[in-house]
């Protein structure tokens, strides 16, 4: 049922000789009914179809095109428009924007995101992908709530052989991070990541510490991490934390699952930041760089 | 109706989109508006709204827990806990652990993950909290040993309910399915009747993904029942109402926050006065 969408409205294009406004719709329909089971925000999925619409009624059809091997070929009506559909997906989930960004020297990373996202794994899979770029990262663990964070996080950096400086008993989170940070510049490490403690966006008390995090450390990124299996809510949450949060990028986790992960459209576009990474395991080797093609089409299904 | 055809559209339009953040999806959202449509169709939006509301209930009524929900069937009363990775078991076993400790039972708990980094640990704190013991077992060792070293040292000791933690996992993952069933047979094999129950814990911010766990949690460890987290947050968790047709799985409790007294019993009418609200 999930590539459902995608084959019925090939199916109601098959042998179509020329696209109407009747075949299309019949087709956007099915793509409609597609993209909503893939957790596609309601809202974003109705400007799709219109863009698709226009596109495929407006725009002269291409009935033969050369390929990468200069092969000429006969495009169909139905495949052009799921090309059509292709690219406006793949659109919207660019650009490819992997990078992070450098302030002093140092490539510093604040993760922040709901409970059990995968900030923590994020943090160390980070951690890793920058010290095989040839940095030496030290890992902040500045969430002091949930029993046995800071031991997961000093578990995982072992594992890595990564630094991990934790708070004394008591110290809250501004105050670990600031420490962190001076430990950073004094240890001449060149990237930092400050794994934070999962919270609500409706949580004003841990919105503010968040803040003063933020204040005291002055990241160079902020990076919401988003779990690829979360539903329609995704949308609120991410334009709740990127009021109060200036967000350079999202992570997106758990891709490995069979969730087809349409809430991260919603998620790019209420905050209008690019997807960095992708979470493809459980363990520290599993993070890539972000691609968007790779996830239009297992939304398309 | 009263305001014509145009109001009609409108007001469905809009609960489509109430139903759709919900995360009710596609196919339950149509049945119950189509519903809505023939049972008060041209009525006004309050009488729609009822309708819907009515349907919605009805469902949910069918999958609300019955009986006390501390009751204990064996000795010990083994409780299977299980889901996809960060939905919030340990914490659930942590205040379920405390309410059973509070209704005067004794427990132990089973440091079933034994894959993640510190889960053992995170484990052993909410014992701490609960004031019950925690069996554990090596780095990386076999999860369903650590289960029958649980089940076998409560049955030892007398103890009333023993809680096993498994590591999270997703459910296309075939090797970890197959290991989670290997969990479930060995509990039973020690104990009779094990386990009594088996939890699956499902994170109120999942969308469509939901029925794919279920269907696959359930396939690999039949299920007694479910426990929808994290509703103290803006998700509705609107999927059990779509669950509650297909699988039909009781809603058990609800976990309302990440202290060890945030879980509830699940209430049909309080979720959906959340849901309209
Ligand atoms: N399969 C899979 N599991 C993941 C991935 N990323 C994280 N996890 C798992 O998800 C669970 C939660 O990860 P954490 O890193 O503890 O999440 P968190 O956001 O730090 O959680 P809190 O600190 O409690 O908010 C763990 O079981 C991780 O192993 C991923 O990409 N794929
Ligand atoms: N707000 C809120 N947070 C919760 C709730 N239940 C659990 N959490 C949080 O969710 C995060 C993950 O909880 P865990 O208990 O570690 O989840 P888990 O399923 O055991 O995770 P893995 O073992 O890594 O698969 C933690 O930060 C918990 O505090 C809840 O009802 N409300
Ligand atoms: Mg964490
Ligand atoms: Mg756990």
């Amino acid at each position: 049922t999930l590539t459902r969408g995608f084959d019925g409205a090939r199916e109601r294009l098959a042998g179509v000789r020329a696209l109407s406004e009747n075949n299309v719709d019949e087709a956007l329909r099915e793509v409609r009914a597609s993209l909503l089971e893939a957790d596609v925000d309601f809202q974003v999925v109705k400007d799709f179809l219109g863009r698709v619409k226009e596109r495929t009624l407006g725009e002269k059809v291409e009935t033969r095109v050369k390929d990468a091997g200069g092969q000429t070929h006969r495009v169909t009506p139905g495949q052009h428009f799921v090309a059509v559909c292709e690219q406006e997906l793949t659109e919207l989930m660019g650009p490819v924007d992997p990078e992070l960004s450098v302030a002093d020297g140092v490539t510093s990373v604040m993760l922040l995101g709901l409970q059990g996202v995968g900030k923590t794994t994020i943090a160390a899979k980070l951690a890793r992908h920058l010290q095989k770029k040839g940095r030496r990262p030290l890992l902040v663990a500045a969430d002091i709530y949930r029993p046995a964070a800071a031991d997961q996080l000093e578990q995982l950096g072992r594992s890595i052989d990564v630094r991990v400086h934790r708070g004394e008993t008591g110290e809250q989170p501004p105050s670990i991070c600031a420490r962190g940070r001076a430990l950073a510049r004094d240890g001449g490490y060149d990237a930092i990541i400050y794994d934070t403690a999962g919270r609500l966006a409706i949580d004003d008390e841990l919105m503010v510490e968040l803040e003063a995090i933020e204040r005291e450390t002055r990241p160079a990124n902020k990076l919401l991490v988003c779990d690829a299996l979360m539903g329609r809510d995704a949308v609120n949450v991410a334009s709740a934390f990127a009021e109060r949060i200036d967000l350079s990028g999202l992570v997106l986790t758990k891709i490995d699952g069979d969730s087809r992960g349409g809430a991260a459209l919603a998620v790019k576009a209420v905050t209008g930041v690019p997807i960095k990474f992708l979470g493809t395991g459980e363990t520290v080797d599993r993070l890539e760089e972000f691609r968007p093609e790779g996830l239009a089409s297992r939304i398309l299904g | 109706g009263l305001l014509g055809r145009d109001a009609d559209a409108a007001l469905f339009d809009e609960l489509e989109a109430l139903l759709f953040t919900a995360d009710l999806g596609v196919r339950t959202a149509e049945d119950l508006l189509e519903r809505a449509r023939r049972e008060a169709g041209g009525q006004d939006g309050a009488a729609v709204r009822a309708v819907l509301r009515n349907a919605i209930a009805e469902k949910l009524a069918t999958i609300e827990h019955v009986g006390e929900p501390l009751a204990t069937t064996g000795q010990p009363h083994v409780i299977l806990v299980l889901g996809v990775n960060g939905s919030g078991k340990t914490t659930t076993i942590g205040k379920l652990a405390a309410r059973y400790r509070a209704a005067g039972k004794t427990v132990l708990l089973g440091a079933g993950d034994t894959f993640r980094a510190a889960a053992r640990e995170q484990l052993q704190t909410w014992g701490e909290r609960a004031g019950c013991d925690v069996i554990v077992g090596p780095d990386g060792g076999d999860p369903a040993a650590v289960a029958f070293d649980t089940v076998k040292a409560a049955r030892a000791r007398g103890v009333d309910v023993a809680l096993i933690d498994t590591a999270g996992r997703l459910q296309n993952q075939a090797p970890l399915m197959e290991e989670l069933s290997k969990i479930a047979r060995v509990l039973g094999r020690d104990i009779e009747g094990a386990p009594h129950e088996t939890l699956l814990v499902l994170d109120a911010n999942t969308g469509q993904n939901a029925f794919s766990q279920a269907r696959q949690f359930a396939e690999a460890a039949p299920l007694t029942g479910l426990v929808l987290t994290k509703l103290d947050g803006t998700a509705k968790g609107g999927v059990i109402v779509g669950l509650a047709d297909e699988l039909a799985i009781p809603v058990k409790h609800v976990g309302v926050g990440e202290g060890v007294d945030d879980l509830r019993d699940f209430s049909a009418d309080e979720f959906v006065d959340a849901l309209f609200a």
